[in-house]
C-alpha cells in the first residue's frame, strides 16, 4: 500500500542546510502496524509528515495506493488525506475556540456529514476513549492526556485506511496507555487499516508487527514481532 | 519549604464544578526530589500550577519558604515566581517567533541580567541538553524532542531553589530521557534545589526521594525510596 524510495528532506534554517532524512526505502501492506522508534530528532515526525502527505520530500518518492504523493497537485492531496489518512500529531492541533465534541467531528464537516450523524458519531468515539463527560469542554478545560485523546478520537472517526499516530501515548499512564493502543489496534482490525505509529515507548513499540528504528536520518534497523 | 493544606481547586465548566483537587495535603522538605503519578486526569498538571503560584487555589493553602502563595497580591506572587521557580511544562510554551537561545534567557531578561551575559549561559545550558546546533532555530523549526529540551533549559538557566517539571521527558527517547534526568537531579543536588516531578514513567518516577500517587484529585498512596 505504502512504498517509499529514497526519501530525502532537506530544511534549510538561515545558511545551514538540515537533513532530516537521507535516504528512506520502505513498503508498508496494506493492514499492517509498523512502529518507528529513535532518538530525539532522529527524523520520526518528518517522516510521518511526508507519509501522510502534511509535507512535501526534498527527493524520492512515496506512493500511497496509485497515488504518487510527491507529484499530485495540492487540492488533490488535500482531497486524499481527507479522505483515507487519519493524523495525530504529536502536539494534538486541537482547535482552541472548539470543544472537545466539535475538534472530533471536524473531519466529518469536510466530508459533508450532516449535523445529527456527526453528534452521534463525535459521542461515540469520546465515548471509547473516556472523555464521554468532557465533551464540551475547551482544549484549556482539559488535561494533556484527555487532550491527546481528542485528537485519538478525531483521527478515528473517520475510519481512515491509514492511521499514522505520532507519540499518541506520550502524555498517558500506563492504564490509559493500554487502553488506547488496545483501542487503535482494534479499529485497525476491524477496517483492515495500516497503522503507522512514532513512539518512544519501547513496549508499545513491540505491540508492532514490524518495528524501524531511525537515527540521523536513516533506518538502521528493522524488528519483526511475531504476536499470538 | 513547601507546605500544602487541604487544598482544593475546583472548575466551572457550563453548569458543570468539576474537583480537580479535592483535599491535598503535603510538606515537601528543601532540596527533596519527589516525584507525582497518577491517571489522564487525576489533577497532577493543577497541582504543580497551584504549588508553582500559576493558578490560586479554590480552598486551602500553599506556603513556600514564608511565602503564603495563596495570599499575596498578584504582583509579589510573579516576582516570587520569577526569583525562586523554574517550570517546565506539559505542552513546553515556547515563544513562537523567538529562537531557542531567545526562548531559554527569558528569564534572565526579566531579571536585568546583561546581554552578554545571557548569550554565555543560554549557550552553555543549551549545549548541556544537546541543542548547541539548534541555538537559532525557532520551535517550529525543531522536533518535539527538541522543544522540550528548550522548556527544561529555560527552567535551569536560573538556578531556580524550586525547579517543577510536568512530563519533562514524555517525548524523549530513553537515552536523551536518561541524560535529562542526570542533568535535573544532577542541578538540584548542586544548588540545594528542590525538584518536583510530574511523569507517567514509573521508572523515572522510582529515581525521586519520594513519589505520591494522585487519582481522582486525592493522593492515595505514597511510596519511599532508598538510592544508594
Ligand atoms: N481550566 C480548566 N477548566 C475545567 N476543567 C479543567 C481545567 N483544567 C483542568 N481541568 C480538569 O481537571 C482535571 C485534572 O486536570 P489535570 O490537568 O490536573 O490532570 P493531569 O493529572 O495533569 O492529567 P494528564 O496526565 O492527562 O496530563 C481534569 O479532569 C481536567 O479535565
Ligand atoms: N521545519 C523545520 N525546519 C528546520 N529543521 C527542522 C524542521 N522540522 C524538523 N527539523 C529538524 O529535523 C530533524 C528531525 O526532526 P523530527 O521532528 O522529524 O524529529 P523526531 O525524530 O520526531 O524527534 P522527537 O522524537 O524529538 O519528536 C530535527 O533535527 C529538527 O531540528
Ligand atoms: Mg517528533
Ligand atoms: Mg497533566
Amino acid at each position: 500500500l505504502v512504498k517509499i524510495k529514497d526519501l530525502k528532506k532537506y530544511y534549510r534554517v538561515g545558511d545551514e542546510r538540515i537533513e532530516a532524512l537521507r535516504g528512506i526505502n520502505l513498503d508498508i501492506p496494506q493492514g499492517e502496524f509498523i512502529s518507528i522508534v529513535g532518538t530525539s530528532g532522529s527524523g520520526k515526525s518528518t517522516l510521518l509528515n511526508i507519509m501522510s502527505g502534511l509535507e512535501r520530500p526534498t527527493k524520492g518518492e512515496i506512493i500511497i495506493g496509485k497515488a504518487s504523493l510527491n507529484k499530485i497537485k495540492e487540492k488533490r492531496l488535500s482531497d486524499f488525506r481527507r479522505d483515507n489518512i487519519g493524523f495525530i500529531f504529536q502536539s494534538y492541533n486541537l482547535l482552541a475556540p472548539l470543544t472537545a465534541l466539535e475538534n472530533t467531528v471536524l473531519p466529518l464537516i469536510f466530508r459533508g456529514i450532516g449535523k445529527k450523524e456527526r453528534e452521534i458519531r463525535g459521542k461515540e468515539i469520546l465515548k471509547i476513549v473516556g472523555l464521554e463527560d468532557r465533551m464540551h469542554n475547551r482544549p484549556n478545560q482539559m488535561s494533556g492526556g484527555q487532550q491527546q485523546r481528542v485528537s485519538i478520537a478525531r483521527a478515528l472517526i473517520n475510519n481512515p485506511k491509514i492511521i499514522f499516530a505520532d507519540e499518541p501515548t506520550g502524555n498517558l499512564d500506563s492504564k490509559t496507555t493500554e487502553e488506547i493502543l488496545e483501542l487503535l489496534i482494534k479499529s485497525a482490525k476491524e477496517n483492515n487499516s495500516t497503522l503507522v505509529m512514532v513512539t518512544h515507548d519501547p513496549v508499545v513499540a513491540a505491540r508492532a508487527d514490524r518495528s524501524i528504528h531511525l537515527k540521523d536520518g536513516l533506518i538502521i534497523k528493522e524488528e519483526i514481532f511475531n504476536h499470538e
